[in-house]
């Protein structure tokens, strides 16, 4: 994945069965940042891999002021590559387990 | 515990904690 200064991990063990899990996002690079961006730590929230957008998720977190508008896509596509992420490994290990 | 919360007003809780630092030095 790109490296966009942005860093998502999961803050949970992927069980591969719930669709909600938890993940934690933090800003490793705020250089690569175009807005503003005020030292807040890690954010902790959970994620619907079926349901949820991640675009969505990075709005709401510039709407809590964790972040600028600017920065928006930014936050989105760090987000939208970790849960393409976790969907990746959760379909190469239900085809291993075929 | 240093850890915040922030609840957004469409219902999503967003908890705020130190940055793992054991994480960061992986890179």
């Amino acid at each position: 994945a790109e490296d966009t200064g942005v860093r998502v991990e999961l803050a949970e063990e992927d069980d591969g069965q719930k669709a909600s899990i938890a993940l934690k996002l933090w800003v490793e690079d705020h250089k690569k940042l175009k807005g503003k961006y005020k030292e807040t730590g890690a954010i902790e929230f959970t994620f619907d891999l079926e349901k949820e957008v991640p675009e969505v998720v990075a709005q709401e977190m510039v709407e809590s002021g964790f972040f600028h508008e600017s920065d928006a896509k930014t936050v989105g596509k760090s987000l939208r590559d970790r849960v393409a992420l976790i969907k990746w490994r959760r379909e190469r290990t239900a085809s291993a387990a075929l | 515990s240093a850890a915040a919360q922030v609840v957004h007003s469409a219902g999503r809780k967003f908890i705020v904690s130190p940055v793992p630092e054991a994480r960061l030095k992986e890179q």
